[in-house]
């Protein structure tokens, strides 16, 4: 089962 | 003061319609050079990033930064009201409660008058440095809105698999699977038809399904959308304005 990712993970907040 | 005037109020309409299934509220950021809106929706798998240059105004005028905060299912609303062809000025004051949209048919014998009222939203900007990609694919928007909703059908994910030769899209579900296969070609008569596949190195990424067919709501926007991949990275969907673009970063599913 694959799991889904959010973008924060990817994205620092500014 | 922000006062911007589109030639034909069908560009908004199609933005609007892009996203608004995607985010119910976003802030609109105007300046000089244009506006832009960058948000993520709720699940925060999938980021919205628009720009709609000054260029794509027949006039454009935003002598100070302004913040629109808006509420997509009503600003939906009342830009569905003025025809495609329809001239659609924006008009904001510098700290505006509300915005301005005025629709005027090509006669000038009518004129429609709406004001929406604006929301004070918590802006939550991310920083999208300029990613590096592995993989870049060009290809007729519709023929990818077609691809993502016939496999959307078997399963919930849909996985992207980039070789040196083609591209593959692939849906694995309970009663089946099904997968469509893409190999570059050149249309020298329609350039838009082509399909462009350019590999530095292969790609295997799966993504929600749900949500790239959120994002083929682009597709009357532009004949062709740019897919960017990289491994273990969010996918980048590119749909170009006449000035400008709508960018789709969507999250991956990785195994556990």
């Amino acid at each position: 089962k694959k799991q889904q990712t959010t973008i924060n993970e990817f994205f620092p907040r500014d | 003061m922000l006062e911007g005037k589109f030639e034909e109020s069908s560009l908004m309409k199609k933005v609007v319609d892009a996203i608004k299934d995607s985010v119910k509220l976003c802030n609109f950021n105007c300046t000089e050079h244009g506006v832009t809106v960058q948000a993520v929706d709720d699940s925060r798998v999938l980021l919205i990033s628009l720009l709609i240059g000054e260029a794509s105004f027949e006039e454009y005028r935003c002598d100070r930064n302004i913040t629109l905060g808006i509420d997509l299912e009503s600003f939906n609303k009342i830009i569905k009201n003025g025809n495609s062809s329809d001239f659609l000025t924006l008009i904001a004051e510098d700290s505006p409660d509300n915005v301005l949209i005025i629709f005027e048919d090509k006669k000038k014998d009518r004129v429609s008058e709406y004001s929406l009222k604006l929301m004070d939203l918590d802006s939550d900007f991310l920083q999208i440095d300029d990613m590096e990609f592995d993989a870049t694919i060009t290809m007729p928007s519709s023929e990818f809105a077609k691809i993502t909703r016939d496999l959307k059908t078997l399963s919930e994910s849909l996985q992207i698999i980039v070789t040196k030769e083609n591209v593959k899209f692939s849906s694995d579900g309970d009663f089946g699977t099904g997968n469509v296969v893409l190999k570059g070609f050149v249309d020298m008569d329609k350039p838009d038809e082509s399909i462009k596949i350019d590999m530095a190195r292969p790609i295997n990424l799966t993504f929600g399904a749900k949500y790239i067919a959120d994002i083929v709501k682009g597709t009357s926007l532009s004949e062709s959308v740019t897919i960017k991949l990289a491994d273990k990275s969010p996918a980048l969907f590119e749909y170009k304005l006449p000035s400008g673009f709508l960018r789709f970063y969507l999250a991956p599913k990785f195994d556990e």
